[in-house]
């Protein structure tokens, strides 16, 4: 999911 | 979040208004590579498309658009206001010129753009144009520093504030690998081999640099690099 990705990182 | 996260943002930030602080302050862009920051414009472009669709927090946000207008207002004040304090003679990779004859950007494009891009289509989280896009961005952000680490090394030593920035950039990518250990162990399914092999590269690029800024600060001495 998003919230566990290196997506919700900056 | 956590706090090694949050330092390692704080640091980003501050490292914008480092920065920025410094070409105001001496009106100058005098060692700064504009190749660089284009590299990071193109960066945080491709990276933060998700603003337009997908919400994580008011804090990422506030972030993306920080770093995306924070980078913008650089790169501009260096084609315009500060344009003549410009060092393009120490801004040229080796390849420029050269790279199939007569390509625009050459040295930047052949050997940094165009690898990452290609990276991209082969080792990405979905083949779809925002995934491909996203992968590119993490490894051009890994690569991103490296025209102004050339720039040093050109010009040997470099004016506090420049290295000030070059500090903060890498100890926020520092300060990211600790909070990734840290995730690693306190959340379930928390696994991002792409980010971690790229982010660990980008931060290995930094280690000559945090050496010799590390020399120079303990003995109070000015900043030189060998060679």
């Amino acid at each position: 999911s998003y919230q566990n990705s290196g997506k919700d990182e900056l | 979040m956590n706090i090694f996260r949050l330092s390692g943002d704080m640091l980003h930030l501050i490292s914008f208004l480092v920065l920025m602080y410094r070409m105001r302050g001496q009106r100058s862009c005098r060692g700064v590579s504009l190749k660089s920051q284009i590299l990071f414009l193109i960066v945080f472009c491709c990276r933060y498309l998700d603003l337009f669709f997908s919400f994580v927090s008011l804090y990422n946000t506030m972030m993306k658009i920080f770093f995306i207008s924070a980078t913008a207002t650089i790169v501009y004040w260096m084609l315009t206001k500060y344009r003549s304090s410009y060092d393009m003679d120490n801004d040229k990779l080796h390849g420029d010129g050269s790279f199939m004859g007569h390509l625009p950007p050459h040295g930047v494009l052949g050997y940094i753009i165009v690898p990452c891009f290609l990276l991209a289509l082969i080792w990405n989280e979905g083949f779809e144009a925002f995934e491909i896009l996203w992968a590119f961005s993490i490894y051009l952000e890994a690569v991103a520093i490296l025209p102004q680490l050339f720039m040093l090394q050109k010009t040997k030593e470099g004016e506090a504030f420049t290295l000030l920035y070059i500090f903060c950039v890498g100890a926020y990518r520092g300060l990211y690998i600790i909070n990734w250990i840290y995730r690693y162990f306190t959340e379930k399914h928390y696994w991002q081999p792409l980010v971690w092999v790229s982010g660990v590269v980008q931060t290995l690029l930094y280690a000559d640099f945090f050496y010799y800024y590390w020399i120079a600060l303990r003995d109070g001495a000015k900043f030189q690099l060998p060679g």
